[in-house]
């Protein structure tokens, strides 16, 4: 995933079944974000990997107050990546067990 | 530690803590 200056990770153990995980998104880098970046920490929210869409919740923290709008686009990148990732892992651990 | 809590109108809940020990020390 590219080095967005965003991170997420999984903010609890995925089981690979359940279809709504818990995520954690902060800032590492703040100067590569356009918009002016009041530090927060860390965020945590709760992503359904089959229903949502993650430009979707980049656009709700920007109206939360999290990021500027400016900004919406690196988050929503961020957290794909990291859905992605999660769908990627899924896969291959269902295609192991085939 | 302090955590916040920002629910948005849409009903999805924020959140807010401390950024992870380990990822401090990273930068």
């Amino acid at each position: 995933a590219e080095d967005t200056g965003v991170r997420v990770e999984l903010a609890e153990e995925d089981d690979g079944k359940k279809p709504s995980i818990a995520l954690k998104l902060w800032v590492e880098d703040h100067k590569k974000l356009k918009g002016k970046y009041k530090e927060s920490g860390a965020i945590e929210f709760t992503f359904d990997l089959e229903k949502e869409i993650p430009e979707n919740v980049a656009q709700e923290m920007v109206e939360s107050g999290f990021f500027h709008e400016s900004d919406a686009k690196t988050v929503g990148k961020s957290i794909r990546d990291r859905v992605a990732l999660i769908k990627w892992r899924r896969e291959r651990t269902v295609s192991a067990a085939l | 530690c302090a955590t916040a809590q920002v629910v948005h109108s849409a009903g999805r809940r924020f959140i807010v803590s401390p950024v992870p020990e380990a990822r401090l020390k990273e930068q």
